[in-house]
């Protein structure tokens, strides 16, 4: 109904500014529905503006800007509609290190609604884990689980 | 509802049957490159009743069952199963359910919740009842994260409705 | 030929002349999310004749003009100007050449070889000539490298044609 | 021509086989004419098989195993027609560390006849560089270079 989809909308738009302010440490970012048609049929756009950057096209954002921004969006998704668990595989590999940190606090504040589970090779995200798993092929082809260390 | 524990049998590399407990907060999977930590991911999507060879990097079902590797044979069936428990605080006591599936080399497919034969269709209300969500948003698949970014406006869309 | 300097003047991010020394080698770029690293891809793939906003990840070729920030306006032109040079060993003189290409807000765009204005045409030639290779492969985009593998079998053979 | 393309297509498939092997420690790798067609005309197809593993679809390879072989085939391309220059940006993203290993290992043997840009956020690449550029903004969306290292 169009009610329910535009309460939703403020709701999941109103969060993912929240949390771009929050991965970025500034800026600013919102949704826009493209008015030209019913609101139930229209296509959705996502404007984002960096701290200190100009406003301008999303595709012109750098590799690491637009893992964040979808980051955002996504946790804007899931504060508003909860998934009691997250798969994130690799999305901290175009990530610099302040930015992997502000990616891994924003995952602490979400828990424990959420259980994340992280695939990575960043060591910041490694130590920012309550439990590691470790997967090797000592036989090639072959995947196994050799270690499974619980942090406090 | 959270997930406790996890077993993988015979699908994609892992030909050994291997068990992963689950704790909450955040889990980090680690390891070399190909040794298996995307095929974990895989497995969750597929164990929750994903359809699409093709989100699973695969061209055909067939593909997720242990293919072989240099000094072993291929394996005729693979085999996830999930559980999920909820902890309801206090003497009240926890609930738990359990979903089961298995993909055989002919092409014949098993689903089961607790144990007990089931349809996918029975799985997919299990999963809705108890809010499991979507996985949609809740596998963001290796290198895909930006698809959201890229999509064209009236796909994006398919992400609100569904939260929605 | 080998790349010997550029400079970036009002191309994206680089509001301020900026000039790069290249050294035999391997040469790496390092810094923050966002500082403007694969601006500088861009920009030598511009300088060389890309014609595609969109491989500069654009909507329109204008977008390659410094935008301003919060802190400053827009400029009214971007510029790129790059020299190779070719030590010949021994007495011979080393030889060079310089390309530069130049977009203004107005749409008007202007190339240059060795300070003379010259046509499009005239650059291609001149890196045809010089051996100074095609852009296809000559610089590998950030996420795009498996390209390579998800085109399609015909769409792959576009590179080897070009290669033989 | 025909003889043209062929002798090209011949000497680049075996520079793919021996790049993959470098770049995998083992394993083996070849492109096939898909002949249904004149060869003229007929596209080119990948068969990838990292070492201990059984072929398969390339599609199931590993996020890190697909950027190896795609740089194993771009090299193969260079090794047979260079350019004096190649800019990658940030293609050991997916890479674990014995992998980023190898791979730098193997620019290092196309220099001096290829310089090599290396858009990078990995220690290990860097520490294999002649020469470290950083770029910073210290004004927001101003870029600007703050380093130059000259290594030996
Ligand atoms: N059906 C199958 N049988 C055996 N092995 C398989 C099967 N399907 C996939 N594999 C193997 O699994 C490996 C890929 O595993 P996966 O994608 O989980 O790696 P990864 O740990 O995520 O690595 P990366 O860090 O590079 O992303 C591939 O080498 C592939 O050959
Ligand atoms: N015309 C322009 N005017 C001003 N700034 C621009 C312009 N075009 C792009 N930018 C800015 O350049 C930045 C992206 O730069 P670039 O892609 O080079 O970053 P990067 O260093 O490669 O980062 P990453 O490590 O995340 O890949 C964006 O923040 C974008 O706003
Ligand atoms: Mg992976
Ligand atoms: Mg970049």
């Amino acid at each position: 109904s169009r009610e329910k989809f535009l309460e939703a909308f403020e709701r999941i738009q109103e969060g993912f500014n929240r949390s771009f302010i929050t991965l970025f440490g500034g800026g600013r970012a919102e949704l826009r529905l493209l008015e030209d048609e019913d609101v139930l049929e229209c296509g959705i756009e996502i404007i984002a503006s960096p701290p200190g950057k100009r406003l301008q096209n999303i595709s012109l954002l750098s590799g690491g800007e637009k893992a964040m921004t979808a980051v955002a969006l996504l946790f804007a998704l899931f504060r508003y509609r909860p998934s009691p668990f997250c798969v994130l595989d690799e999305v901290d590999a175009p990530l610099d290190e302040a930015n992997v940190g502000r990616f891994t606090r924003m995952l602490r504040e979400l828990t424990p609604e959420t259980q994340f589970i992280l695939i990575t090779h960043n060591r910041r995200s490694m130590e920012a884990a309550d439990l590691l798993y470790g997967i090797t092929m000592e036989e090639p082809g072959v995947s196994k689980v050799v270690s499974m260390r619980l942090d406090n | 509802f959270t997930l406790d524990r996890m077993e993988i049998h015979g699908f994609k590399s892992f030909f050994s049957r291997t068990a992963f407990e689950f704790r909450p907060g955040i889990i980090a999977v680690v390891g070399p490159n190909g040794c298996g930590k995307s095929n974990i991911g895989d497995a969750i999507s597929w164990v929750l009743g994903d359809q699409s060879p093709r989100s699973l990097r695969a061209d055909r079902m067939s593909d997720v069952i242990f293919n072989g590797s240099e000094s072993r044979r291929p394996l005729g069936m693979a085999e996830v199963t999930l559980k999920f428990m909820r902890t309801n605080g206090g003497p009240a006591p926890a609930e738990e359910f359990v979903v089961t599936r298995r993909l055989y080399r002919d092409g014949n497919s098993e689903y089961c919740l607790n144990g007990a034969r089931c349809r996918l269709k029975d799985i997919q209300e299990m999963l809705l009842r108890s809010q499991v969500g979507s996985r949609l948003y809740s596998v963001i698949e290796q290198g895909k994260v930006d698809l959201i970014l890229t999509a064209r406006p009236k796909d994006r869309r398919g992400l609100f409705e569904e939260a929605a």
